[in-house]
């Protein structure tokens, strides 16, 4: 295992956004996750459509909320193929699904896993590795007032309320941190990530991983 | 005081200029315990005036922490094999 070790390094991840004043987390922590799996692929590094999620995904309820694992059950039942962002913009608000043709361009999941990787974030960083950036839920209530630096406490497992997407990590330092892309613009944090210390399982970020096959 | 920092963060809408300034002070006595609590632990998390700043904790939930964990099996993890199997 690198000491150190970041896909935005590998030019795979893209820019931190900015879920505004809809409870859409979950669809883009999903979305991010798809649109690095393409680009590990070798596809052009694309902003894709978290409108159509938030629209399309019947077991979820849009700005009104959701889970990551509902959204990839959706993803991969479904084979739906999601559309570049700009072709299907984010509006900060529930919207009818707009489907498009079998031809047009598009992007499906092959895959999916999620486990619960408690105890085991050794693990989970292998995993980081081998399979993209991790889709995770956290407790995040007092990242309300964050602003930097290693979130160590204040915050539990066993209340997760938010999905963020795991990019990376760092063990250079003494306290090892994940690198934590959020979607709460990038005036949040560091840059719009967060970054939490490795082992402890803190804010739960171990019970709910996820990662995606394309 | 709305001119103070994290101004531009105001939310939009029908919250009133005394709920507003009652967040922000809660959030300023948060921001004094949370900082207060691990002073002298390296890179330990940092919290103060943002964008959430003008929100009550149960707004902040309300609007932005809408998700919830499933529950996943645990990650099985390769039992390590004796060298002697290793080629």
């Amino acid at each position: 295992l690198p000491v150190k070790f970041d896909w935005r390094d590998k030019h795979v991840v893209t820019q931190v956004r900015n879920q505004h004043m809809c409870g859409g987390c979950w669809a883009f922590s999903v979305v991010g996750a798809v649109e690095s799996a393409y680009a590990r692929k070798g596809q052009p590094l694309e902003e894709l459509s978290v409108q159509q999620v938030i629209d399309c995904s019947y077991n979820n309820y849009g700005c009104n909320g959701g889970t990551p694992s509902s959204a990839f059950t959706w993803l991969n039942k479904t084979q739906v193929k999601l559309v570049k962002d700009s072709e299907y913009p984010f509006k900060v608000q529930n919207g009818l699904c707009r489907y498009f043709s079998d031809s047009h361009p598009g992007y499906s999941i092959k895959d999916y896993s999620a486990f619960d990787f408690s105890g085991q974030e050794d693990e989970m960083a292998k995993a980081l590795l081998n399979f993209g950036p991790l889709v995770v839920v956290v407790d995040a209530m007092s990242w309300q007032d964050y602003l930097g630096g290693i979130i160590q406490h204040h915050c539990s497992s066993g209340e997760a309320n938010h999905a963020v997407l795991i990019t990376g990590f760092d063990k250079t330092g003494s306290t090892p941190y994940w690198i934590v892309r959020n979607s709460w613009g990038s005036s949040w944090g560091v840059d719009g990530y967060a970054h939490v210390k490795m082992g402890g399982n803190i804010c739960g970020i171990a019970d709910s991983v996820s990662a995606v096959f394309v | 005081d709305n001119k103070g920092p994290g101004a531009a963060f105001i939310p939009s809408g029908p919250r009133s200029r005394e709920r507003q300034t009652a967040a922000f002070r809660e959030s300023l006595k948060r921001h004094h315990y949370l900082n207060s609590l691990f002073p002298g632990e390296n890179y330990t998390a940092v919290y103060g005036v943002n964008q959430f700043s003008y929100l009550l904790p149960e707004e902040f939930k309300a609007i932005y922490l809408r998700s919830k964990p499933s529950k996943y099996p645990r990650y099985p993890v390769e039992a390590p094999k004796p060298t002697s199997s290793v080629p």
